[in-house]
């Protein structure tokens, strides 16, 4: 554990609970992509099999748990307790898109073709996508409340956090993943139009609306 | 190099 991978996973947790306190609080989801949300949910249930066969740290397992019952809490809220306020006019990505290519490229390329490395692999795929069906929500509808903008920020913020988490730990334990660095990498990659958007307009005080 | 599947981060 270092610097970059604990900030890495507090920034995730963040990300996490912003969304789930802006649904609460705001009692609508209205801008929130439930397809993302479902794929996140997707990603945890298929990377933490390994809860139930091996155990690397209280912490570990505790923060596992964590990200599954919130990303499952957060797609209820959206799908069920809050669905009249879900636009979902707007989610029209197709996400079999990212699905089926995501699925096809774990079978081929993994570390160890086993059942658990290819769910694995597969959620480390998926998650380096799964945010565009939000990201293309904003751009049809052309803004983001605020609050959002911060849930995308924390939530690219943490894979950018864990390519230094990489650095350093390649640097310092000869740790290298390279389907977790490169799938990271294409993830943070995704967020760069995104962060320019938030530091250039959000954190001068303006709202994040693209140009029609 | 360990060869034992386990990843350890998040």
């Amino acid at each position: 554990m270092n610097v970059f991978r604990l900030t890495g996973d507090l920034s995730h947790l963040a990300a996490i609970i912003i969304l789930l306190l802006k649904i609460w609080k705001s009692r609508s989801c209205a801008g929130i992509s439930g397809k993302s949300q479902i794929l996140f949910a997707v990603v945890f249930t298929t990377r933490y099999l390994d809860l139930l066969t091996s155990f690397i740290s209280l912490y570990n397992t505790s923060m596992k748990l964590i990200y599954i019952g919130c990303a499952y809490a957060t797609v209820y809220l959206i799908y069920m307790k809050f669905r009249a306020t879900y636009d979902g006019n707007h989610d029209s990505f197709r996400v079999e898109f990212l699905v089926v290519p995501v699925g096809g490229l774990a079978v081929l390329i993994n570390h160890n073709f086993s059942l658990m490395e290819i769910l694995w692999t597969f959620s480390i795929y998926l998650e380096s996508v799964a945010i565009l069906p939000q990201l293309f929500m904003i751009s049809k509808t052309g803004e983001a409340e605020t609050i959002t903008t911060h849930y995308l920020f924390c939530l690219g913020l943490y894979r950018a956090l864990y390519l230094l988490n990489w650095i350093w730990r390649y640097y310092f334990e000869g740790f290298l993943d390279m389907i977790a660095i490169l799938a990271g990498l294409v993830q943070t990659i995704l967020y760069c139009d995104f962060f320019y958007l938030y530091v250039t307009k959000v954190l001068k005080g303006k709202k994040l609306s693209l140009p029609a | 190099d360990s060869d034992d599947d386990e990843h350890d981060e998040l």
